[in-house]
């Protein structure tokens, strides 16, 4: 080895041009690409996110991660030996400490893959819903919690990110959000002017939404009116004189519209106009929180209060990992990731869920939204800051979106 | 994967977990 080393003759030749000429084209996609990566508009547009952090950081920065998500996706579809699975799910649930007395259904070889096994449902009845305003969605950590001041969202302890970054918002010299064309798989249907059959289950306008009844002309509350007809059962076999005319959906949709704006509860879409970031109602506060799902946590999630989404924006980003290591090392994890922004209202005025995928489990379902596909291989991603955005409005005239009561499964995670 | 809710509450809204607590799903995570 010193010999060649130290004896073999160097030997140049000159590289023909084209390989030159590739050379450069490759040098300037990854630069940039690298910028894409690095520069993210802030809220005003004028501010920039750059990746942050310790050397491991931007090591982790120049892996292709989204592409080694969809590959361990890919991995962990293929279907596993029956003889295998009871073994290996056995293993990893020790590994990452699943409770397997909670699963469903419990025998082990039901689950082709580990994907399957990740997306694994629970026993009903596993997890008591608390009867409280807002419990917790998913099974997890608390990572944060606390006050948006300024419209800044902290991360750590010091360190903020922006709330519009995270939620997005529009604003000129972005393209507009493309509009996606939606099919709800739920759906509610108006019963008569209190009542709505969402999924199956009868609501009240007034208790879901948290608005108080309306006095009758004679003064009394409509419960008590309610109370003197029969709920209706079936859909369309009911008749109601008091319904206008026009039929029960015109004039529910005229009601709850005017309860709701007498109560200020109005939709995210008009207060989101001209509102400046992070203002609410007086004496309201907007609050935060951050779970963070463990791999061997059960990773469904659900409705962590009796809400309506109105809109969600899907922000196509990086991958990187979530742990609680990398969110104290990596400024602006929530805002680079790929992510997707539920927005709507909820008895207090707005609110909003934003699951934020990471490089093991790239991929989030959303039940009711058939046309949201995420951690996709695209080969041209679209401009950093920018997110496809669709209105969930057909999902129910009468609440203007998608709504979902305390703890109704909203979809979840996969690997990969 | 993480979760972020980011919502409007009165001011008197309580967190009733602490930061590095785990948590189920269902479980009590603030009140009025």
């Amino acid at each position: 080895l010193a010999d060649a080393w130290t004896q073999t003759p160097t030997k140049w030749y000159p590289l023909p041009v084209a390989v030159g000429a590739l050379l450069l084209i490759v040098l300037q996609y990854r630069r940039t690409r690298r910028s894409e990566k690095e520069v993210h508009v802030d809220e005003d547009g004028q501010g920039v996110v750059k990746l942050k952090g310790p050397w491991q950081v931007h090591v982790l920065g120049a892996l292709p991660l989204n592409s080694l998500s969809r590959v361990w996706g890919f991995l962990n579809s293929l279907e596993l030996p029956v003889w295998f699975r009871p073994f290996g799910f056995k293993l990893y649930s020790w590994t990452f400490g699943c409770n397997l007395d909670e699963i469903n259904p419990p025998d082990l070889t039901q689950y082709a893959s580990l994907g399957e096994f990740f997306y694994r449902k629970l026993k009903p009845g596993a997890r008591p819903v608390a009867d409280t305003v807002l419990v917790s969605p998913a099974d997890g950590r608390v990572l944060h919690y606390g006050v948006i001041r300024d419209g800044r969202v902290e991360q750590i302890k010091g360190a903020t990110y922006s709330l519009d970054a995270l939620l997005g918002v529009e604003r000129p010299g972005l393209p507009p959000p493309a509009n996606v064309e939606f099919h709800p798989r739920d759906q509610a249907e108006v019963l008569d002017r209190d009542f709505a059959d969402i999924n199956g289950i009868q609501y009240s306008l007034h208790d879901f939404l948290g608005t108080p009844r309306p006095p009758t002309a004679e003064g009394a509350p409509q419960q008590e009116q309610k109370e003197q007809k029969p709920v209706p059962t079936k859909h369309g076999e009911q008749t109601d004189a008091s319904v206008s005319p026009d039929g029960p959906l015109q004039d529910v949709v005229a009601h709850e519209a005017g309860v709701a704006a007498e109560m200020g509860v109005r939709p995210f879409l008009e207060r989101a106009q001209g509102r400046p970031a992070g203002s609410v109602k007086p004496e309201h506060a907007l609050f935060f929180t951050v779970i963070y799902l463990a791999p061997g946590d059960y990773h469904r999630f659900h409705s962590p209060t009796a809400w309506v989404v109105e809109k969600r924006r899907h922000f196509v980003g990086d991958l990187f990992s979530v742990s609680p290591w990398m969110v104290d090392k990596l400024a602006d994890v929530f805002v680079l990731n790929e992510r997707v922004a539920l927005l709507g209202r909820w008895k207090y005025g707005f609110f909003g869920m934003v699951p934020v995928g990471a490089t093991n489990v790239g991929s989030i379902k959303i039940n009711f939204d058939q046309a949201l596909r995420t951690n996709v291989a695209t080969r041209h991603r679209p401009p950093v800051g920018t997110f496809e955005e669709a209105v969930y409005t057909s999902a129910s005239p009468v609440l203007r979106g998608q709504p979902l009561s305390k703890a109704q499964e909203m979809g979840g995670f996969y690997l990969g | 994967s993480t979760i972020v809710l980011v919502f409007e509450a009165p001011q008197d809204f309580e967190f009733t977990v602490e930061a590095g607590q785990k948590i189920k799903m269902g479980e009590k995570l603030g009140d009025l």
